[in-house]
């Protein structure tokens, strides 16, 4: 999955 | 949630706390950039706009809170409360010459072009650079507190330690995403020269003052 690490990173 | 991303962010609130604690208690914000508070703020607002669309985990949704209460409550301290002691003339970078180009280069390089997108873009091109002010003020002044440099170490400390996390998502779970990969690097970067200036004078009890 690319670009999809944010979600539950601050 | 891995260790380098939990202690990532327990430096990053480490960092913020040193800072509010440092103004609170001395009664005074000398040698610290209220510009670069300000953009922190900005790039915790553009960021965290996700608390109205979905919800992670308590953990997530609370330290998103605390770091935008205290973002605001710093820049609160340094421009109202404490404005007296705010050294204005020494912070003189110029940060529409950040912001401008962060905000168009976040239109330009997204994962999708939509408006929460290009916010969270903006906001993480733009924290790799938001320190900047406050390096320039102390490249001007030629030194900082002790109490700042553990501020900026925090700070530093806490984007390096992404960076450890995003080696660990992408082996053990194949995340990755290239936009916060490259502006951490970029982020961690602007920090070794610091780093360099920390260890080898704070930790050995000197303070961080640089040649004339």
């Amino acid at each position: 999955v690319i670009g999809r690490t944010r979600k539950d990173e601050l | 949630m891995n260790i380098f991303r939990l202690t990532g962010d327990l430096s990053h609130l480490a960092a913020i706390i040193i800072l509010l604690l440092k103004i609170w208690k001395s009664r005074s914000c000398a040698g610290i950039s209220g510009k670069s508070q300000i953009l922190f703020a900005l790039v915790f607002t553009t960021r965290y706009l996700d608390l109205f669309t979905s919800f992670i985990s308590l953990y997530n949704t609370c330290m998103k809170l605390i770091y935008i209460g205290c973002a605001y409550a710093t820049v609160y301290l340094i421009y109202a409360k404490f404005r007296a002691t705010y050294d204005g003339n020494h912070d003189s970078f110029r940060v529409e010459f950040l912001v401008v180009p962060v905000g168009g280069l976040s239109v330009l390089i997204n994962h999708d072009f939509s408006p929460l997108e290009i916010l969270w873009t903006f906001s993480i091109y733009l924290e790799s650079v938001a320190i900047l002010p406050q390096l320039f003020m102390i490249s001007k002044t030629g030194e900082a507190e002790t109490i700042t440099t553990h501020y900026l170490f925090c700070l530093g400390l806490y984007r390096a330690l992404y960076l450890f996390n995003w080696i660990w998502r992408f082996y053990f779970e194949g995340f990755f995403d290239m936009i916060a990969i490259v502006a951490g690097v970029v982020q961690t970067v602007l920090y070794c020269d610091f780093f360099y200036l920390y260890v080898t004078k704070v930790l050995k009890g000197k303070k961080l003052s640089l040649p004339a």
